[in-house]
């Protein structure tokens, strides 16, 4: 069965950030 | 370019690829702050915590360029065209309201695109400051940009006084826009 992540867009937005800026540490 | 629904799939489906649709757009937004002047030379605690309470009010900034508030349609960036009523169905029929009414209002100003862009660079370092630790050096960086935007907008319309104002204005409708909908919900299907 297909499982889902649900998250706010908030949530979204911090989780790439938060990414982007380890990626480029 | 988001690849919303065409009719034959489910609102899950056009759920995920809404969803899908912000990845690359908070992205962008990422990197626009990096090529603001000043921007990284504030801590990088500081640019996180920025972008994390900026980036959706810098979206919705971005995206008022899809909204026609007349005909209360959307086009994304794949030339499909959804009118309101249709993007209904995902759920977000208070948000899209609230961004029709707010691309409206910015929309009138006619602002030039570099004048856009540096709009975006003060709705930025405006965003909320909770979580800033060095707060005097975002407070510089945003009054700079602010010079910045009023000169360019009064050089070119000398005898309108009313427009930088009326710009500003649109900070407020933005962090209203933040706190009433950045809490909505996204789907990843995760196989």
């Amino acid at each position: 069965p297909k499982t889902h992540r649900v998250m706010t867009l908030a949530d979204h937005i911090s989780h790439i950030i938060t990414q982007d800026f380890a990626r480029n540490q | 370019s988001c690849p919303v629904a065409p009719a034959s799939r489910s609102s899950q489906e056009v759920w995920e690829s809404f969803s899908q649709c912000f990845t690359p757009a908070v992205k962008e937004v990422v990197e626009f702050a990096k090529s603001i002047p000043g921007f990284q030379t504030l801590s990088q605690h500081d640019q996180v915590m920025l972008l994390k309470s900026g980036t959706f009010q810098v979206l919705m900034v971005r995206f008022c360029s899809l909204f026609d508030p007349k005909e209360r349609t959307v086009t994304f960036l794949n030339g499909q065209t959804y009118s309101l009523a249709s993007l209904r169905a995902l759920g977000m029929g208070s948000l899209l309201d609230a961004m029709f009414d707010f691309s409206e209002k910015l929309g009138s100003l006619g602002l030039e695109p570099d004048e856009m862009a540096l709009f975006m660079a003060v709705v930025l370092v405006s965003a909320d400051r909770s979580g800033i630790v060095e707060v005097g050096a975002v407070e510089q960086l945003q009054e700079n940009l602010i010079r910045a935007l009023r000169s360019l907008i009064t050089s070119r319309r000398p005898d309108d006084s009313t427009l930088f104002p009326k710009l500003l204005l649109r900070l407020p409708d933005l962090r209203t826009l933040n706190n009433q909908h950045s809490d909505k919900l996204l789907a990843f299907r995760i196989d």
